[in-house]
């Protein structure tokens, strides 16, 4: 089960623009 | 071709459309004591694009996450820049578990607000932006 902040750190990674 | 630091400086959304921008202006904004900020912004956009394909329960976990770590300590820095109306909205929505991928939405658009009219003009004039460029 992911923690609360594992879960939020992934979210906030989702949102960011991937490498060019 | 334009540099991307050049394109940083046409809007908020050029600066966040890129990694490196984004990198420095976290920089900046850490050392202003300001960091969540930026992640919150991230988070709401992120919580926006993953009711497609996630279960509710998940998104219920991470609207609670968000709300506790960003909204309910009334003296955070994201928390401090929300208008009270648009905070209670938010409680409403996670207390009665009515879990909404727009739910951030408003609270998104204050936090953009105030960084597009303090500290994005603030980040282009920083020693950290001018030293890069």
């Amino acid at each position: 089960i992911d923690s609360e902040d594992d879960l939020l750190q992934e979210c906030i990674s989702s949102a960011m623009p991937k490498k060019k | 071709p334009t540099p991307p630091y050049l394109k940083w400086a046409e809007s908020l959304h050029s600066l966040l459309d890129d990694q490196d921008g984004i990198h420095l202006f976290r920089t900046f904004l850490k050392q202003e004591e300001c960091a969540d900020m930026l992640d919150f912004w991230f988070a709401c956009s992120g919580f926006r694009k993953q009711e497609a394909n996630e279960g509710n329960e998940k998104m219920l976990k991470l609207a609670k996450a968000i709300y506790k770590k960003y909204i309910l300590d009334n003296n955070g820095i994201v928390s401090r820049q929300i208008k009270p109306a648009t905070k209670s909205f938010i409680k409403d929505c996670v207390m009665k578990l009515h879990i909404d991928p727009a739910m951030f939405d408003q609270a998104q658009t204050e936090i953009q607000t105030m960084m597009e009219e303090n500290t994005y003009p603030l980040f282009l004039k920083s020693d950290i932006y001018l030293e890069y460029t």
